[in-house]
């Protein structure tokens, strides 16, 4: 099962043509493995990313020298879904008590 | 299915199970379809809402086409109990199954579900091999016959937006092809993804306005104002392309040249929290307030035949 410890989830909101070009300009960089989950759809609306942790500094890095702005949507992906597995195991044991 | 938990994600099987359930319940309302197999021999199960007649109108609903978008399987389960619970208490729904079937297909593309369940989380896509590539899966909104290949997919197996190797190439999507011609009575389609919180309509591969955008424009807003009533949760509309992008090859695009007026897709909850992490008690909320939407284009359907 692949996990995605230290995977982190940005957004960013392109307020100019030249912040949405350099967002564009990410899903080219195959070698990012960037997972847009939010493609880039024009100004003022946000897009995103899914960027797995080795990617992690690179992309803030790109962002950063062009002045886009960001935030991070989730920090830890893999602990969102360790959350959403505890549930799923509590409530079918709750299905088979039932 | 009293006791189904409608709070909780749940895996193929379960959801399955809660399909045979069902329909050993509803004996004279639900019936199962298998309408075809996924690539990896997965049935395509369809679950038809009839009160009697031959070849009604008939509104069609799908979830699950992209695998991960888990709150739209899951909101196809409370779907499927809400049509039984409406036609029970003569209420809602019940009025629209008077006149017309509903089919629902609430685990569209059963191979990437179970690769979410048990592989990767984060799939999206069909599970079918690409000859040439190492990359798996096809993009199932990609793949339908409607201004296939061009912008908005992509060409390239590697990436999420894959649009496969021709139209229909992906049993999941020829299998609703299928079914929908050879129905050839279908009056409402709605594909359901998540999530940005939008509601679309054709197209999305062209630029050209659908010829009956005014009214669909008119019933989204309709639609999306009994959606926000609920709990506020806001959303926007119009076409594909005007509202996100282009996007060629997509499902209703197709569904509104076969002459379905009324096609729709709905992107559900959230916006900036958790993408398709959405924690599971916000399933039924987000169900609720998108079956309100999905009853005013139901009733459209029914008071507007064509």
């Amino acid at each position: 099962t692949e996990t995605f410890v230290g995977h982190q989830v940005l957004r960013v909101t392109p307020q100019s043509d030249e912040e949405l070009q350099k967002v564009q300009e990410l899903q080219d960089l195959e070698h990012l493995q960037l997972d847009f989950w939010l493609a880039p759809r024009g100004l003022g609306l946000p897009v995103d990313i899914r960027v797995p942790f080795p990617s992690l500094q690179a992309v803030k890095a790109h962002l950063e020298a062009s002045g886009v702005s960001y935030s991070i949507m989730i920090e830890d992906v893999q602990a969102l879904l360790d959350v959403e597995q505890m549930e799923m195991l509590r409530s079918s044991r709750r299905l088979s008590l039932n | 299915t009293d006791t189904f938990n409608y709070e909780a994600y749940h895996t193929i099987d379960e959801i399955y199970s809660f399909m045979d359930m069902l329909v050993a319940e509803n004996p004279n309302l639900v019936s199962k379809l298998e309408i075809g197999r996924s690539t990896e021999n997965r049935p395509l199960y369809v679950l038809k809402f009839s009160t009697g007649g031959t070849n009604r109108p008939a509104i069609w609903i799908d979830t699950g086409i992209h695998s991960r978008e888990w709150v739209t399987q899951a909101s196809g389960v409370w779907f499927a109990k809400k049509i039984v619970q409406d036609h029970a208490n003569n209420e809602g729904v019940a009025s629209i199954l008077e006149t017309m079937d509903i089919f629902l297909e609430i685990v569209t593309n059963p191979d990437g579900f179970v690769f979410t369940h048990t592989k990767n989380r984060m799939w999206r896509k069909t599970r079918s091999k690409n000859s040439g590539s190492i990359c798996v899966g096809v993009d199932p909104n990609r793949n339908w016959d409607a201004g296939f290949g061009d912008a908005g997919a992509s060409g390239n197996p590697c990436t999420e937006t894959y649009h496969g190797p021709y139209p229909n190439s992906e049993p999941e999507v020829k299998s609703i092809v299928d079914f929908v011609k050879s129905h050839g009575n279908i009056k409402a389609f709605v594909s359901i993804h998540s999530y940005s919180q939008l509601l679309l309509y054709p197209y999305g591969y062209t630029e050209t306005p659908a010829p009956d955008e005014q009214e669909l424009h008119e019933l989204s807003a309709k639609a999306v104002a009994a959606l926000t009533s609920l709990y506020g949760t806001k959303y926007k509309y119009g076409s594909i392309i005007t509202t996100i992008y282009r996007a060629s090859g997509s499902t209703v695009d197709w569904t509104y040249n076969q002459g379905i007026k009324y096609s729709f897709t709905f992107e559900l909850r959230d916006t900036g929290r958790y993408g398709f992490l959405l924690p599971a008690k916000q399933i039924v909320p987000t169900a609720e307030e998108t079956w309100l939407a999905l009853k005013v284009i139901m009733e459209h359907a029914r008071d507007h035949p064509y």
